[in-house]
């Protein structure tokens, strides 16, 4: 149990399946909130530097909470593409934000029976709808080259979010979910390293038991 | 199993679950 233990002191991400299977209920609202918030600024950000296009969110096993709060999309388990079908295709950023807010909703959902549904706050269940009723920018909204420091979270934007089409988008309901919008980072960053840390407590507490 | 933090409701047909299981 000791070994265990110290080899998972040295982790510095879990996977949301991770998070799941160890605590075996769902997640709640704010984590819904802050990885949704977390994992889009980190996609737009990777955007931005060009790296590899992102793909769907196939499982929870594909995101993952590190220790600083950040939330990224790792590789889950890797799969090689399917015959054909290149994984590797750049994916709209609409396609990526509906497979983030279906996954997002089944760790909401996580553990209830198939007739069971878990009533959620109106503005979440809005967020998660119009996440997976994303709607194809035309172009005229192009995400890809805005100005980095664009922050979403200024309060005079009172632009309310009626169709997401990008990350942005997602951010700014995000943000608008708090008092003062202007908090949502440093929030939203530290729901998600407290997700992370209480994990890591209750994984640890469990490792030296066995 | 403790009291869950949430309500749970029967799932609706038009309610959230149902369309985001038809995706």
């Amino acid at each position: 149990g000791r070994s265990l233990a110290a080899a998972l002191v040295m982790r510095d991400a879990l996977s949301l399946e991770e998070i799941l299977q160890l605590y075996s209920q769902p997640i709640n609202e704010e984590q819904a909130w802050a990885v949704c918030y977390q994992c889009c600024g980190s996609l737009r950000s990777r955007g931005r530097r060009g790296e590899s296009p992102s793909r769907r969110v196939e499982s929870p096993a594909d995101i993952r909470i590190w220790k600083d709060g950040t939330v990224t999309l790792g590789d889950g388990a890797r799969r090689p593409p399917a015959e054909g079908k290149s994984e590797y295709l750049h994916r709209p950023e609409t396609e990526v934000i509906e497979s983030l807010g279906i996954i997002i909703y089944k760790a909401l959902d996580y553990g209830l029976k198939e007739n069971e549904e878990r009533e959620l706050s109106p503005p979440l269940e809005q967020l998660i709808d119009y996440m997976t009723n994303t709607v194809e920018a035309d172009g005229s909204k192009d995400e890809g080259y805005e100005a980095l420091d664009e922050g979403v979270e200024e309060e005079n934007d009172k632009g309310d979010v009626e169709v997401i089409q990008s990350y942005r988008d997602v951010m700014k309901l995000c943000a608008a979910h708090l008092p003062t919008r202007s908090d949502a980072p440093n929030h939203y960053q530290a729901v998600c390293r407290a997700l992370f840390a209480e994990t890591m407590e209750l994984y640890t507490f469990l490792a030296r038991i066995k | 199993k403790g009291k869950s933090l949430y309500n749970i409701k029967q799932k609706h047909d038009s309610g959230i679950k149902a369309k985001i299981s038809m995706k």
